[in-house]
């Protein structure tokens, strides 16, 4: 066969790939405490 | 810019933990980029073994870290579906280093418009920024090249960018993710007190003058001489193409009136070694006879002997061509060593003889095979989108061979990008039939080398995939890396050779045609690629716990990560058993780590935060500053209690005995008097 696998699936960055899992963290991809923040 | 404050930085040897859940690919690619960081800083990774605060990596739902070290024990860092690209994993790591996004520093305004207008409804909080009592730009201008920085359209709700750079030929700078631009790494050389790099050695470009330390052998007949031109070619300089007047040097031999066997020996600085292998990297031009040579040798110093030992490395293989060939050497030296290019006039007459230029040496592994595409440009422009080209094929000392499928003008659906593809395909029959199928756990790495003259500020772009053998082809029974002569379809060279390619696995958003327009990616018209097949079957057991302790770490997710789908179960060799220790009859239960003390006795080292703590010789109890409050004044009650106690029965005792004195006496004297 010609099989081809893109393993992007066509995201071209990380925040894409965080976006494309629901994730809504901090600036996009920071795991931030607030309580730790204060 | 980076987290105010020392007690967000980490030691400069970082422990780690690779977690069980993370795919092999990604374990592999992490260990690059940790090498990254070992070439181009001070920062090295090791092993978790038992120290207070570590990274923990694990296959989260996406890709994400702290900023900084929040010294929480186990710091998680996600490395999750689609996060296992060198520069992703370099990202969250400068998170997790102290780093936060560039666009957020304090003077952004000055350099970037954020179009608020244009940002996806509830997402505005991305684009805060710090003021500068908080976060710090370690004295660096501002960086549109920063792996750090967003890409134009981050967080957009239409089509229009969201961050427009005032200066509009960095639009589609931003956002880069290839590889550390040099402000990153010189912000992270600052924040950390850099002097050196951990693996680098050296690199020459002849430049200057003092060509680098080098020096011309003592044994010789003749020199190697540092010239711009030679009239037999080379007519320029590799580094600057002769780009730049006044510039552009590299070294020559000349072998056109030489004696037949004459040797010129140039000779680098001394090196001084730490790992035990090297990789020498360097462009030659061979303008001179085929019978003409140069060969690689080092002189390793000790003790025993101070004036130097030579050692034969090999000859390379570089017959007479009109370009400036890349060279690869790879060393296996312990001690202090020069390396040695030794020209060899041989027995046929020259016109021109033998060059060097852009030299490194770095404690790294060499790539393996180079794939050189002439005339990129016109095969950007030229081949029809959705058309691959294809690698020859190359055989891996594993014995599989395997090629690189290059989408040069994308494709329909990703036009303006490269697509990059790695296949197995048939080699020689024999060799084939021998092989284990399918393939298992080998790893394949594309790289597009930026063909900057300093390895360390290069910006290559690189991908790898590993061959899982159970993975299977959609809608088959067939597994995808087996035999590509049961797997894959034949295919025709030009020259009318036949052989099989099996499945593509690779991505069709390797790199924008724009970025591999920049930058030192084509030179002189060519790209280069490398190619690395390597086994990483090592990496799919467990990473050994320090002191073999029962506490696992867990792989928690945040809040906001969505469950992850079950990996499937996957055959893992069997690993060697490892040797018994005191920790194995230990359980130190609450994260606790067991550790051998002075004495080798095991014992539980607990978990503590900042208002509670775990103890116990197990660690089962858990400890709080409210208990010691409770307890203090719980203590106090009952000390006044058992005080009242005696007291009271003190008084009644008193009261008795003097009551007894008086009646015996006869006397009137009151009972108040007396107790007084």
């Amino acid at each position: 066969s010609d099989t081809q696998v893109d393993v992007d699936d066509g995201k071209a960055d990380l925040f894409d790939v965080n976006e494309g899992a629901g994730l809504d963290l901090f600036e996009g991809d920071i795991l931030y405490d607030e309580r730790e923040q204060k | 810019n980076s987290i105010i404050g020392d007690q967000y930085k980490w030691p400069k040897t970082v422990p780690y933990y690779l977690q069980d859940d993370l795919d092999v690919n990604a374990k592999g690619v992490i260990l690059k980029a940790f090498e990254q960081y070992r070439l181009k800083s001070c920062i090295d990774f090791k092993p978790w073994s038992g120290e207070e605060n570590y990274i923990s990596v694990f296959k989260g739902s996406g890709c994400f870290s702290s900023v900084g070290n929040r010294r929480v024990g186990k710091q998680r860092l996600s490395i999750g579906s689609g996060c296992d690209r060198i520069a992703t994993i370099e990202h969250e790591f400068l998170h997790a280093l102290g780093f936060w996004h560039e666009q957020s520093r304090s003077d952004r305004d000055d350099y970037v418009t954020i179009m608020w207008d244009r940002i996806s409804e509830g997402r505005e909080h991305n684009f805060n920024k710090y003021n500068d009592s908080t976060s710090s730009s370690l004295n660096v201008p501002y960086d549109y090249t920063s792996m750090m920085h967003y890409s134009k359209n981050a967080f957009r709700n239409g089509t229009e960018p969201t961050i427009v750079t005032k200066i509009p030929a960095f639009a589609d700078v931003i956002g880069q993710r290839m590889e550390f631009s040099d402000s990153d790494l010189l912000k992270l050389n600052r924040m950390y007190g850099c002097a050196r790099s951990s693996t680098f050695l050296d690199t020459c470009d002849f430049e200057r003058e003092n060509i680098c330390g080098m020096i011309q052998g003592p044994e010789d007949q003749a020199d190697w001489e540092r010239v711009s031109t030679v009239t037999g070619g080379p007519t320029t300089d590799y580094t600057n193409l002769g780009r730049c007047t006044g510039h552009g040097y590299f070294m020559h031999f000349s072998t056109v009136s030489a004696t037949s066997g004459n040797k010129a020996l140039l000779e680098s600085r001394l090196l001084y070694p730490k790992r035990g292998y090297q990789c020498l990297q360097f462009f030659y031009y061979n303008s001179g006879h085929t019978s003409d040579q140069l060969s690689i040798w080092v002189r390793e110093y000790d003790e025993a002997n101070p004036n130097g030992t030579l050692r034969f490395i090999q000859t390379i293989d570089g017959p007479p061509q009109n370009l400036w060939q890349l060279h690869h050497v790879s060393l296996a030296v312990s001690k202090k060593f020069r390396v040695i290019f030794e020209g060899t006039k041989g027995s046929g007459s020259s016109a021109g003889g033998l060059s060097l230029d852009d030299i490194n040496v770095s404690e790294t592994m060499c790539p393996e095979h180079i794939w050189r595409v002439n005339n990129f440009l016109s095969v950007m422009e030229t081949t029809p989108q959705g058309t691959a080209i294809y690698s020859p094929r190359f055989h891996s000392k594993y014995g599989y061979t395997f090629q690189m499928g290059l989408y040069p003008n994308g494709t329909i659906d990703y036009p303006g990008e490269l697509g990059a593809f790695a296949h197995l395909t048939s080699g020689d029959n024999a060799v084939d039939a021998s092989l284990e199928w399918p393939s298992a756990w080998k790893q394949i790495t594309m790289m597009l080398m930026d063909q900057n003259t300093d390895i360390r500020k290069r910006m290559s772009n690189q991908r790898s995939i590993t061959t899982d053998p159970t993975q299977v082809i959609a809608g088959s029974t067939n597994f995808y890396w087996d035999n590509p002569r049961k797997v894959g379809m034949e295919v025709t060279e030009a020259d009318g050779t036949k052989y099989f390619r099996g499945p593509g696995l690779g991505t069709y958003v390797y790199l924008t045609q724009a970025r591999a327009r920049s930058r030192d990616f084509i030179k002189g018209g060519d790209a280069i690629f490398l190619l690395t097949m390597e086994d990483i079957s090592h990496l799919v057991p467990s990473q050994p716990l320090p002191s073999t302790t029962t506490a696992k770490p867990n792989t928690s997710q945040p809040t906001t990560a969505k469950p992850e789908t079950p990996k499937p179960e996957t055959p893992k060799p069997t690993t060697t058993s490892k040797p018994s220790s005191p920790c194995d009859k230990v359980t130190c239960e609450n994260d606790g780590v067991c550790v051998l003390d002075n004495g080798g006795v095991a014992v539980c080292r607990c978990k503590v935060g900042d208002d509670w703590w775990y103890t116990g010789d197990r660690c089962q109890f858990k400890g709080s500053t409210q208990d010691w409050i409770v307890t203090a004044v719980v203590a106090s009650v009952c000390v006044l209690a058992v005080m009242l106690i005696v007291t009271i029965t003190s008084v009644v005792c008193l009261k008795k005995k003097y009551k007894k004195r008086m009646q015996a006496a006869g006397d009137d004297i009151p009972y108040q008097h007396a107790a007084v």
